[in-house]
């Protein structure tokens, strides 16, 4: 879950 | 979304875009540093495997698979289509040099132990180094064409746009991405001699050129 929160940005 | 963020990526899709431009309208690729694209394509690749299991926004979606296409578009009239006007001669930097680093660095640096999570850090890591070998080849040759200027400022405004977006973000939401940011931070550092060099030479209507 915590990927995806994290890793939002290009 | 903030308005740096939004200004970086623009940045970034504008540099990627005016290469591409360059590169098909003068049927041409000298000056330009094969290995540096090949470099930003892994970049892109290790980066956006998420596209097949995490979603955020289509805009994200759309942007990585542009970046993607656009870099090996790049690769591909580099090395196949103009091949024969590539300055291979000029264009040395090795790039196990970066590789190397970049993959050791992620072992260490990461936010956890998976395989995506390295490819992540790895990536991040090689972005803000990627630029060498164009950067070399600028310094060897000891000039760029200004459209190659334009580019390599977009490119370079793009993180530094960034490293705002990050002030933002640590201030409005609390969001704070060590690995990013230290890269981000380095990658920035890497491209203020040309920022200077493209400030007092180009914006004056010279072509940049770098001093022995």
């Amino acid at each position: 879950f915590w990927r995806t929160a994290l890793h939002d940005e290009l | 979304m903030n308005l740096f963020r939004l200004m970086g990526d623009v940045s970034h899709v504008l540099a990627v875009f005016i290469l591409l431009a360059k590169i098909w309208r003068t049927r041409s690729a000298a000056g330009i540093s094969g290995r540096s694209q090949i470099l930003f394509t892994i970049v892109y690749l290790a980066r956006y495997m998420d596209l097949f299991f995490s979603f955020i926004s289509l805009y994200n979606t759309v942007m990585k698979l542009l970046f993607i296409s656009a870099s090996c578009a790049t690769v591909y009239l580099i090395y196949f289509k103009f091949r024969a006007t590539y300055d291979g001669n000029h264009d040395t930097f090795r790039i196990e040099f970066v590789l190397v680093p970049s993959l050791l660095l992620a072992f260490i640096f990461h936010y956890s132990m998976s395989f995506f999570e390295l490819a992540w850090s790895f990536s991040i890591f090689l972005e803000a180094v990627a630029i060498l070998p164009q950067l070399f080849m600028v310094t060897k040759t000891g000039e760029a064409e200004n459209i190659t200027s334009h580019y390599l400022f977009a490119l370079g405004s793009y993180r530094a746009l960034y490293i705002l977006n990050w002030i933002y973000r640590y201030y409005t939401e609390g969001h704070f991405d060590p690995i990013a940011v230290c890269a981000g931070i380095v990658q920035t550092i890497l491209y203020c001699d040309f920022f200077y060099l493209y400030v007092t030479k180009v914006l004056q209507g010279r072509k940049l050129q770098v001093l022995p």
